[in-house]
């Protein structure tokens, strides 16, 4: 179903969801709930925005259903630390290409999709200071190499 | 028909957040 604009600002989230389908299908439950519990903030009142989230929310319950004994999604803190994890993990992979001076797409992904996976720590309370800094920079970083790459400059 | 659309809306808004309160209660 086609993302109604009100939403856009999930848009990314729900995409690292679908990349993580098969993968990693915590991931995908964890950035679902954050973009349902966003959604509702930004939007619940219009027909179009409702229609989609109620459909999201049928996702959410069916996956709930077929992950319901695995622990990530049963106990709040090892989801928390799942999360956590797989998003510092792939924060020092990125970290590690640009000190080696590798600036490649993957290593942006990587920067941007950790960015996004701290987002949605936030559903499971309010982050840490240390990972505030590390999302603002995660982000910073992966637009930054993204428009050197661009416009053909070396990062430094 | 605005005061009917309304009221349907506000109630599927709640309908959505008791189903996000359920989900989550249950982790």
């Amino acid at each position: 179903m086609a993302l109604p604009a009100q939403l856009r600002s999930i848009q990314h989230h729900l995409r690292t969801a679908q990349e993580h389908e098969n993968r990693d299908p915590v991931v995908a439950y964890y950035c679902r709930l954050y973009a349902m519990q966003t959604g509702m903030k930004l939007d619940s009142k219009t027909p179009e925005c409702r229609k989609f989230l109620v459909k999201l929310m049928d996702q959410l319950e069916s996956m709930k259903q077929e992950l319901g004994d695995n622990d990530s999604i049963s106990q709040e803190v090892v989801g928390n630390a799942h999360i956590e994890n797989y998003a510092l993990k792939m924060f020092l992979y990125a970290d590690n290409e640009d000190r080696a001076g590798r600036f490649h797409k993957n290593m942006i992904k990587s920067f941007y999709t950790a960015s996004l996976l701290l987002d949605v720590l936030s559903v499971f309370g309010e982050l840490s200071e240390e990972n505030i800094q590390h999302r603002k920079y995660a982000r910073w970083k992966a637009t930054y190499v993204h428009n050197c790459l661009k416009t053909g400059e070396t990062p430094v | 028909t605005g005061s009917v659309g309304t009221s349907v809306a506000s109630a599927e808004q709640d309908e959505l957040s008791s189903r996000l309160a359920k989900l989550r209660d249950q982790m």
